[in-house]
């Protein structure tokens, strides 16, 4: 086991903080078109550290604040935390629970905080680094991407092989 | 370093052939060095023949038949190089009812090495889950995580 | 001709604002010339806002709405130049439960004016059809035409 | 209605000579992952004049003919038929009933033939100006590719509307 929880606050369509947990197994995220469970993914590669607002299908990256809707207003920040169980020392941590956090003000001021410490992108890339986890990781598979495997051209895939080698 | 990315790639090779075995009850897959005389630069062929068809360039896979043969090559990187979790977004859309039983079936033989979270529209896949989120948007435009019931079941998951 | 664009664009953009409120169930959405000044050459741009969200950008809709969007689309063009067919292939996909009914129920207005050929692994899409063509490899590597029973139905379509 | 009936010989996986009727309404086509049904749609897409190989999931425009399978051998050319309703006169033929054939051969001889005449590429788009049929039309859509519309560039989406205005 090792995703612990997620936690969303004001990202996306996530308006109110939104917790979920995850244990060992299949966890399955169920729900009508347009509810939010893709939003979810995006969370986790926005937390690890994606700086591409078109990857996270926006045009900014202030898209990724919640917009508001027709009974609510904008909200004033995006703000997500994920945890892992590092008992296992997969992470390069000495703790036994990490957290990874990313906070992005409509100001434009973002922050990264690991265990609750502003850190760098740099530290996030670190932590996760030689883990097969991370943005680029073949471990995220986006909503209509999973054939992309077999499209990219030979060299692309080779990214896929180094991750993994 | 040459030799640990010959090493890997020799055992996903390995993992991917028996993934795609499984997966499509049969058949014959590869994933090759364009050229072995360059191996930490050059591109990557995959072959792909599913059972008592002509090997054909991957691109005349169908869209299941294509899905399938991703799921088996990730689950070999997944196997030689065992991932903590893997977030899979609406990965069973283009199969049939009997593939997504198959990719359901592999997922479950990865769970002493990896943790899964599934998106899916699949009654199938939901059955096989060990725990169900439900996301709704009862005020609109709000995503809200709540409790998913879902009868005709055997076994009920947890319902988170 | 600039005219005769115009005149056409203008009906699109009426049929695809009903189809979309049909499909979504309400909602908002536009097709608007970038450059009103220079119609004929300048770019389209399309505005999509299901009911009770904020417009945003469509790129950052859903897989399953940007599929209802596109359907509003081709069926507004349809309604205004009606298309003596068309074939559509799994563009249910992404689609839930719900969203499938109502796909269906929007092919059904239309066939008075179109023909539709639709490929898909739903069984309420099959419900709805009024023929059924199931297609076998019985032979691996052949295709073959067959007859497809379908039980649990109210009004059994034309099975061929 | 408009579509009679096609006709598949040795075109991808329809080894045998197979025949689909059409009639008004809703025709659904079903059966398991990699049966031929997208074969199908190919065929509707080459008989009406398809000149990109790659467009039809092919590397070469010969992938369209049958490469034979465990139990039997390629076949030596592949061959579409397809029969239209003219009753309303939108193609441009006096005929009833309009058939359009392409056949191409292992040799890479082809040939287009309109009521069993032998005509060019040009004489079957002429036919179907207007209509809103063929092959870059907007009444065929592949698989995997319905979001096309919303992804085009603003430029991109132009076509669709020219070809229906
Ligand atoms: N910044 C934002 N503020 C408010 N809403 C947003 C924001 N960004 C995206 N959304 C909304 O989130 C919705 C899409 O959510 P998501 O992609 O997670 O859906 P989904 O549950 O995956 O649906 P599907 O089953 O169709 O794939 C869209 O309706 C979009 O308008
Ligand atoms: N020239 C050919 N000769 C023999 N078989 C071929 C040829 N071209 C394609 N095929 C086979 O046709 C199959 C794909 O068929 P098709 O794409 O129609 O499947 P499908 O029914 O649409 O499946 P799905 O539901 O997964 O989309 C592939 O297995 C491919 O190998
Ligand atoms: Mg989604
Ligand atoms: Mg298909």
């Amino acid at each position: 086991m090792f995703l612990k929880r997620i936690i969303l606050h004001g990202f996306k369509s996530f308006a109110d903080r939104t917790e979920f947990e995850f244990g060992a197994g299949v966890t399955a995220v169920v729900g009508p078109n347009g509810c939010g469970k893709s939003n979810v993914v995006d969370a986790v590669r926005w937390v690890l550290g994606e700086q591409s607002a078109r990857s996270l299908r926006g045009d900014r990256m202030a898209d990724v604040i919640f917009a508001g809707s027709r009974s609510r207003k904008p909200a004033g920040f995006a703000e997500v935390q994920l945890t892992f169980d590092n008992r296992a020392g997969l992470l390069r941590s000495d703790e036994d629970e990490v957290t990874v956090s990313r906070v992005l003000y409509r100001s434009g001021e973002s922050e990264y905080r690991l265990n609750g410490n502003a850190c760098r992108l740099r530290d996030v890339r670190e932590l996760l680094m030689d883990t097969g986890v991370g943005v680029d990781a073949y471990s995220i598979i986006e909503q209509g991407r999973v054939d992309l495997l077999l499209q990219a051209n030979p060299l692309g895939r080779r990214e896929i092989f180094e991750e993994a080698a | 370093s040459r030799t640990r990315f010959a090493e890997a790639f020799e055992q996903i090779r390995a993992q991917f052939q028996e993934m795609f075995r499984k997966l499509f009850g049969g058949g014959k897959a590869d994933v090759l060095l364009e050229d072995p005389a360059n191996p930490l630069e050059c591109g990557i062929e995959i072959i792909a023949r599913p059972p008592g068809k002509e090997p054909q360039s991957i691109s005349l896979l169908s869209g299941g038949e294509k899905t399938l043969t991703t799921v088996a090559l990730l689950m070999g990187v997944f196997k030689s190089r065992p991932s903590p979790f893997a977030i899979l977004d609406e990965v069973d859309a283009a199969l049939d009812e009997a593939n997504i039983e198959r990719f359901n079936s592999v997922l479950q033989e990865f769970l002493s090495h990896s943790q899964f979270v599934v998106i899916t529209h699949s009654k199938r896949t939901m059955a096989c889950a060990d725990v169900l989120y439900g996301v709704t948007m009862e005020e609109p435009g709000v995503s809200k995580r709540m409790s998913v019931r879902f009868e005709e079941r055997v076994e009920t998951p947890i319902v988170a």
